[in-house]
């Protein structure tokens, strides 16, 4: 991911 | 993809198991309340973005479940009648300070984007995530042995790291510059906090 990449992780 | 889905529904099968043993056995003895505030605080840092991202239903739903069952845990620990007469606070004894402390520093010193103070509680949280197993961790090992429910929800939870684990690889084969090393370090620092319960949970489950 990129920096403030919304992050689709948990 | 399927890899991560079965990350997730081991971390929230982790949560239910613990919240029906604590409710069907009345008792939490055995529980580290230190892991389960580590938890909320894990939580409550890294979904603050809850308010302004919104990738898909099934996200913004799994935070909100995750937060509201950390917090439910914490709250029948602290205030549920018999739990909490039950929780014995001298064998939780790990020294948490010394585990939140070292994940601010890092949080603030090693991010994605050192400008942005979400950016800052993200990287904490993936940090003292991979850390906050320890105070209960400590606990079985004070203890002797865990309780069978206990020892199924530390379980689920190293089990749901794995799952993650395998789907980071994936992602990697498959995601064109997927690229995580925050999370992956943590993720695999936090992996290997799990192999010697691991090694004697399946030990115990064979001689049973």
């Amino acid at each position: 991911a990129t920096p403030n990449e919304p992050k689709d992780e948990l | 993809n399927a890899i991560r889905l079965a990350g997730d529904m081991s971390h929230m099968a982790s949560f239910f198991v613990l919240l029906f043993k604590i409710n069907k056995s009345k008792s939490v003895a055995g529980i580290s309340l230190k892991t389960q505030e580590l938890y909320v605080l894990v939580f409550c840092t890294r979904y603050v973005d809850i308010f302004w991202n919104h990738l898909s239903l099934y996200n913004s739903l799994m935070k909100v479940i995750f937060i509201a069952l950390s917090v439910m845990i914490v709250y029948v620990m602290r205030r549920g009648v018999p739990q909490r007469s039950t929780y014995n606070p001298e064998l939780d004894s790990f020294p948490h300070h010394w585990l939140v402390l070292p994940c601010v520093l890092l949080g603030v010193a090693i991010n994605q984007d050192p400008t942005s103070p979400f950016e800052m509680a993200w990287a904490f949280s993936i940090y003292l995530e991979a850390v906050a197993i320890m105070p209960q961790l400590h606990m079985v090992q004070k203890h002797g042995e865990a309780e069978n429910l206990t020892s199924h929800y530390i379980f689920l939870l190293g089990l749901y790291r794995v799952f993650y684990l395998v789907n980071w690889v994936y992602r990697y084969m498959t995601e064109d510059g997927y690229w995580q090393a925050i999370v992956w370090v943590s993720g695999a620092v936090q992996a290997v906090l799990y192999l010697d319960f691991f090694y004697n949970y399946v030990k115990s489950k064979q001689k049973d």
